[in-house]
């Protein structure tokens, strides 16, 4: 069985939030470490990976690896009905179909119980290998959604670069074009500033309107890291004190 | 979309 109390309800509605537009059903995998989830996105461009640790929760108890199939829509709905920071319990039975939450407010007597239908989700994990990236790019995560979400009303695609200069946005819409340019910042460490590595310079485009969408979770962390190599998935990753949440992107086929 | 790849193509099943 599992059960796992989560101090805030908060981290799960970001991370659905995160989620429900790239993915419509998904197996959260709970094992006693805690509960891990991975999904492609439905065409299959995307990959999501979430960790919530055992240890993030406040009290997390799992016997057995147990998938909980989810229709992520429904769980958002749910998890609506919860206060951000209402303490939140998930449970559910050895082979059961059922998930049962409930919601314990801070400030009151109020305890509210919920039930969800739990599916079988037939789907395939990918192996996703040790990358070596040739450039890290670690920036302020609201930084970031604003970059996506400008270039994302002039283009489809956006087109990234690491160089010795920094790293460099670039969109070619039909009407008009643009480009951001973010340096290394000296002065700033994160989360404020911006940092890049690099061994190799980078020259990648990607579809715009995933980033966008990755760019909600900036409500779990105030930084970002990009990670790529050229050729191969960009990952975007953000971590926060009970785990993570990591997008990887296939590239688009360069001009 | 048009010269759009997969992540299948990258990551594959074990």
């Amino acid at each position: 069985m599992l059960e796992a109390r989560l101090a805030e309800a908060a981290i799960l509605k970001r991370l659905l939030d995160s989620i429900k537009e790239l993915v419509t059903d998904a197996n959260f995998e709970c094992n006693e470490e805690g509960i891990n989830l991975q999904a492609m996105d439905n065409s299959h461009v995307a990959l999501v990976s979430v960790k919530l640790s055992a240890s993030g929760f406040k009290k997390y108890r799992c016997d057995r690896p147990l998938p909980l199939g989810v229709n992520l829509g429904s769980f958002t709905k749910v998890l609506k009905c919860a206060k951000d920071d209402d303490v939140c319990i998930i449970k559910a039975a050895d082979d059961a179909d059922i998930l049962s939450l409930t919601y314990e407010a801070r400030n009151s007597d109020r305890i509210a119980e919920y039930e969800m239908k739990l599916m079988d989700i037939d789907a395939d994990t990918l192996n996703i290998p040790d990358t070596d990236y040739d450039a890290r790019v670690s920036m302020p995560s609201a930084e970031f959604t604003r970059i996506v979400r400008d270039l994302s009303q002039l283009g489809e695609s956006v087109r990234i670069e690491v160089s010795k200069e920094g790293v460099r946005f670039i969109s070619d819409g039909e009407a008009a074009n643009g480009n951001i340019l973010l340096r290394q910042t000296d002065d700033d460490a994160p989360p404020e500033g911006v940092t890049i590595e690099m061994n190799q310079h980078v020259n990648l485009t990607f579809s715009l309107k995933y980033l966008v969408n990755f760019a909600k979770s900036s409500t779990l962390s105030n930084v970002v890291q990009l990670m790529l190599s050229n050729d191969v998935p960009l990952l975007v990753s953000y971590d926060f004190n009970q785990g993570h949440i990591r997008y990887y992107l296939a590239p688009k086929i360069g001009d | 979309e048009i010269g759009q790849r997969s992540i299948e193509g990258f990551f594959k099943n074990p």
